[in-house]
């Protein structure tokens, strides 16, 4: 039994996997493959953390960051913070394939993307609106900022930045845990 | 998030992630996912792995630059993403993290370490003989 092609990829996004095989399965190049699986589960909003609708930061907004990788010709692109469009991994290969550079952040390659043709449209859905309405009823809990004031852990912002660190120390590396929310 | 390891016939390598980020993260926050040698690396020569989890905590140790390069010195992928978790756990105990490796003959493995919530972690392949993904599941560290 052959071992090759291969397709693996985290948590059980079977759509994915399968789009990716089936790039891989018609002799369509690795980089294609990638490309076609992680923009499947854009489309699925795989398990709400990939994709639109999702994850909404502290003003409300999705954003989303992708990145691809070719380990033939160490090639890459990768874009963060891409605001308004959908197929964030189809930008990262924009990076890759129409620039010289690697990273792209922010309203920045959100414009790049325009520029190349991608569709721009809001990423914000009812599930996404939702889960930021909650979090506002929940005094804006849980919250990722620290050593401010009003207290983080039980109000909302706007935040300045306390005189002096708690404890004189930074913040430890040790954090709380939340299974749901991961990058 | 996703990470995604593709290797074609010939063994050439590629890797992909595709995330929205942290829940109510402060805007601007960027995790691992985009980052090269975090989120994903891939090396031809080698291999390629992908990371999940807590981003913050992760892109510090590049995990998945770690597991290929144990991977380039010899070790099978399970043992290469067991130890780039393991040296992130030397530094923070407790993390909420997983990593997916494959080599460039179609070996695979994974890791996770353990955290409330999370002692197990699923993941997903498609390889020769199948007729649909497989789920395959691993104990976390």
């Amino acid at each position: 039994q052959p071992t090759l092609p291969l397709v693996i990829n985290t948590w059980p996004f079977r759509s994915a996997t399968q789009a990716a095989w089936n790039v891989l399965a018609a002799g369509r190049s690795a980089l294609d493959a990638v490309e076609r699986g992680c923009t499947q589960c854009e489309i699925d909003q795989c398990d709400g953390s990939v994709g639109y609708g999702g994850s909404p930061d502290e003003s409300g907004e999705t954003t989303l960051d992708a990145m691809i990788m070719d380990g033939s010709t160490m090639k890459a692109g990768a874009v963060a913070n891409l605001r308004r469009i959908k197929n964030a991994i189809g930008v990262a290969r924009a990076v890759m394939e129409h620039t010289k550079h690697t990273f792209l952040v922010g309203e920045s390659a959100s414009l790049f993307a325009e520029s190349m043709g991608f569709v721009c449209e809001d990423l914000t859905t009812n599930r996404s609106l939702s889960i930021y309405s909650k979090w506002l009823e929940q005094h804006c809990q849980p919250n990722f900022r620290t050593n401010v004031t009003p207290d983080p852990e039980k109000s909302c912002g706007p935040y300045k930045p306390l005189k002096e660190l708690k404890n004189g120390k930074p913040p430890s590396l040790q954090k709380a845990v939340d299974v749901h929310s991961h990058d | 998030t996703i990470g995604m390891i593709g290797v074609d016939k010939n063994g050439n390598v590629a890797t992909g992630t595709s995330t929205n980020g942290a829940s109510h993260k402060i805007p601007g926050r960027v995790g691992d996912s985009p980052v090269i040698g975090a989120g994903a690396y891939a090396d031809s020569s080698v291999g390629g792995a992908a990371a999940t989890g807590d981003g913050d905590t992760m892109m510090r140790f590049l995990p998945s630059y770690q597991a290929v390069e144990n991977m380039r010195m010899g070790a099978d992928p399970t043992s290469a993403c067991q130890k780039a978790i393991a040296r992130i756990q030397k530094h923070v105990p407790v993390f909420f993290g997983a990593i997916v490796c494959a080599n460039k003959t179609g070996s695979y493995g994974a890791a996770c370490g353990k955290a409330p919530g999370f002692s197990q972690f699923h993941y997903t392949v498609f390889k020769p003989g199948r007729s649909q993904p497989l789920d395959e599941v691993v104990d976390c560290l």
